[in-house]
């Protein structure tokens, strides 16, 4: 149901298709983790979407690309209250 | 300040984008920032070339990532006008850049502020209703397998990796929180939408916050 909600053409069998499901098993135990830490209705929930077939190193390459550039703190009026 | 303030309501963000196998997180939020600075601004709200940023801002490296403070240094300091999306459409690939005549519409940044907000992030949602939706960057490694609800843990400050446009904020709940536009269409997240808690700098998303003036 994976490969057909994000339209996934690897055949099933296939040394891709292998790769491709054990990155999904890590992410379900990974999903499992993630969750485990609030259960309150606003908390931010994790499970299966459209990268959950990418390794985490796939992921950052592919979209983790911003460079940190440092800003000098605010200073600003401050506005408590 | 308002208890709740987002920019959405006022038909100044344009729609979500999906910047595809390609690291253009940082022009997407450069230029989400500019398009709704300028329909505040009263022109209509239209989508600007995000290709062109990454095409020409030779300061960054394209979809091999970039920074949204180095390109607004060079918008800032070349007076590049972004053209709308129309003429120079999104590829998800680097190319070679386009130039367009002076006479050519289009729109420029005049100037930009960047700060680090973290502890101040009142002061932050201060810039937010004052200034526009803001760029910023955070810590997106537990994103990949986020599907919604309010982000509180998981995300790391000083750690910064990914580009994102803040929108508006919500205080009005247990849990006050950013509205966070992201680029990776809308089929992830809340239709494409993050929400990050508000304190703590959550995933880092008070760090580097700028503003853009055209």
């Amino acid at each position: 149901s994976f490969r057909k909600q994000f339209h996934r053409l690897y055949e099933i069998g296939s040394e891709e298709s292998d790769r491709r499901h054990r990155y999904f098993q890590d992410a379900t135990k990974r999903h499992a983790y993630l969750n485990s830490f609030s259960a309150a209705p606003q908390s931010a929930r994790y499970g299966i979407n459209q990268f959950s077939d990418l390794s985490q190193e796939e992921f950052r390459d592919l979209y983790l690309q911003a460079q940190t550039s440092r800003a000098p703190c605010f200073s600003g009026p401050k506005t408590v209250g | 300040l308002p208890a709740k303030f987002d920019w959405r309501q006022k038909a100044v963000v344009a729609p979500v984008q999906n910047q595809q196998a390609c690291g253009s997180c940082w022009a997407f939020s450069v230029v989400g920032a500019m398009q709704s600075v300028h329909a505040i601004e009263g022109s209509k709200l239209e989508q600007l070339s995000v290709q062109q940023v990454l095409d020409c801002s030779y300061k960054n490296k394209g979809c091999s990532g970039g920074s949204p403070l180095w390109a607004l240094d060079w918008l800032k300091q070349t007076g590049v006008k972004l053209v709308p999306q129309s003429e120079y459409p999104y590829k998800a690939k680097t190319g070679i850049c386009h130039f367009f005549s002076q006479s050519h519409g289009g729109v420029a940044v005049t100037n930009f502020t960047a700060h680090d907000f973290s502890g101040q992030e009142e002061a932050m949602m201060g810039q937010l209703v004052e200034r526009g939706p803001l760029t910023a960057i955070v810590d997106a490694v537990s994103w990949q397998d986020y599907l919604g609800g309010i982000i509180q843990h998981h995300c790391s400050s000083q750690w910064s990796n990914h580009a994102i446009l803040v929108v508006g904020y919500d205080t009005t709940g247990d849990i006050p929180y950013w509205i966070v536009q992201n680029s990776w269409g809308t089929t992830w997240g809340n239709e494409g939408y993050v929400y990050i808690k508000i304190g703590g700098n959550v995933c880092g998303i008070a760090d580097s916050v700028a503003a853009v003036f055209l």
